[in-house]
């Protein structure tokens, strides 16, 4: 080794201009990297001081690192999309039994026991129970779906424990203070045949401004958003033909009718907050029910994702026992869906939390929401509307007991 | 996939369950 340190010739050749070129490109575009990473991590620091909730980023172990490098949203959808492929008859009792084999499904406790009428996993997947098969307890809280209990206690300090000797943010889960700018969910719906306020415009076939034409009243939370023409079109803007008495219906969207700005996470004196993790493994029926009588007054889909050096949110990792010892913030990471509510013993939040393969998340009374989708929103934001309009008379959707609330689904 | 339940209740309020225990839905979580 020292005979060919010494004995072997140095020889110096010059740099090729275009490798120059390509180095000094390299460097400039990490430059600018940086730059743009910088700039959104301030926007995003910025957005959740305003929101009132702690930033999160990816920590563990090297296990985590791995899989924060993959792109486990877009793993998701292609998983959703492969289990969504018909397989063919022959092959589905075997299949399915297989499944259940496997993962554990009790096939006696089904609604449909025909295998063969499932056309893919992901109807069998998300199976009915037949009726009776659950029965609900008389108590004051039970539990929403099959599963395991990861971890329940009290809220100590707005921290939420994980796992033993760590924890999450109650503010990061559940976000922040509502700013009261929701939208209502019925009238954004498109099955919706609810509205909050109709009026009545005459025009006649004129270039009109909504706000003028139909008097929104901003201070008062009073928002024209279209006009509903006499065929049935929904104009935001132009001209519209009103019917033969000149008449065009419009529909106005409150925006927002609380003036305070509502707070989430505060007990009443001498109550205490608590929280339980139920966690559905793929075998289990994968509904989820009331799981006491309850009003949901509005729901956030945090969603959004961008740059995993910059923040997560919104991401899709695996929610399994032993992603949960390692993956700190797992649950504020992950894409989730938060229905706020209130119960007989104050607030009251249910967060249904996906995972990689088991991305989408279903609301019945919400058809509106869309989860796992490519176009979300930038990273650490969430989209917040409000139920208030199911029922004006309680301010919410009222639930009881075992009612279905909705699932998750396959990718 | 997982389900998480925030919520006040009473500080009597005591959870009928155990970490790692399976549950099915309906099953009592706690009393008051």
């Amino acid at each position: 080794l020292k005979n060919a340190w010494n004995a072997t010739q140095v020889k110096w050749y010059p740099i090729p201009v275009g490798l120059g070129i390509a180095f000094i490109g390299f460097q400039h575009s990490r430059h600018i990297r940086k730059r743009e990473w910088q700039r959104l991590r301030e926007e995003a620091e910025a957005q959740a001081e305003a929101q009132g909730r702690p930033r999160v980023v990816v920590e563990g172990p090297w296990q985590v690192r791995v899989a924060a490098a993959l792109p486990l949203r877009s793993l998701s959808r292609l998983w959703g999309w492969f289990n969504n492929l018909n397989i063919p008859r022959p092959l589905r009792i075997p299949g399915f039994k297989l499944y259940s084999f496997l993962f554990g499904c009790n096939l006696e406790e089904m609604k449909n026991p025909d295998l063969r009428t499932y056309s893919n996993l992901s109807e069998f997947f998300y199976r009915e129970l037949k009726d009776g098969a659950r029965p609900i307890e008389n108590s004051p809280l039970v539990s929403p779906s099959d599963g395991k209990i990861l971890h329940f206690g009290v809220v100590e300090g707005r921290n939420i424990e994980q796992i033993k000797g760590k924890t999450y943010s109650l503010d990061a889960l559940i976000g922040g203070k509502s700013a009261g700018n929701t939208t209502d969910i019925l009238a954004s719906s498109q099955s919706a045949n609810i509205v909050n306020e109709e009026k009545f415009a005459n025009i006649n076939d004129i270039p009109y401004s909504l706000d003028t034409l139909l008097g929104s009243d901003p201070a008062a939370g009073v928002k024209a958003e279209s006009i509903v023409g006499p065929d049935g079109t929904v104009r935001t803007k132009g001209k519209l033909a009103a019917d033969t008495t000149g008449n065009a219906r419009a529909i106005l969207k409150r925006t927002d009718l609380e003036p305070e700005v509502r707070d989430h996470h505060r007990p009443a004196e001498g109550h205490g907050l608590f929280f339980c993790v139920i966690y559905l493994a793929p075998g289990d029926y994968h509904r989820f029910h009331s799981p006491t009588n309850w009003v949901v007054e509005a729901r956030r889909h945090f969603a959004g994702e961008f740059n995993k050096d910059v923040e997560l949110h919104g991401e899709l990792f695996s929610v399994s026992p032993y992603m949960v010892k390692l993956l700190e913030n797992l649950f504020v990471l992950n894409e989730r869906v938060v229905l706020n509510g209130r119960w007989q013993y104050g607030i009251f939040s249910m967060i249904p939390v996906g995972a990689t393969n088991v991305g989408s998340i279903k609301i019945n009374f919400d058809e509106a929401l869309k989860t796992n989708r490519r176009e979300d929103l930038p990273g650490g934001t969430y989209t917040e509307v409000s139920y208030r309009s199911a029922d004006p008379f309680v301010g919410g959707k009222q639930l009881v007991p075992g009612e279905e609330m909705g699932g998750f689904c396959l990718g | 996939s997982t389900v998480v339940l925030v919520f006040e209740a009473p500080l009597g309020f005591r959870f009928g369950v155990q970490a790692g225990q399976k549950v099915r839905m309906g099953q009592a979580l706690g009393e008051m």
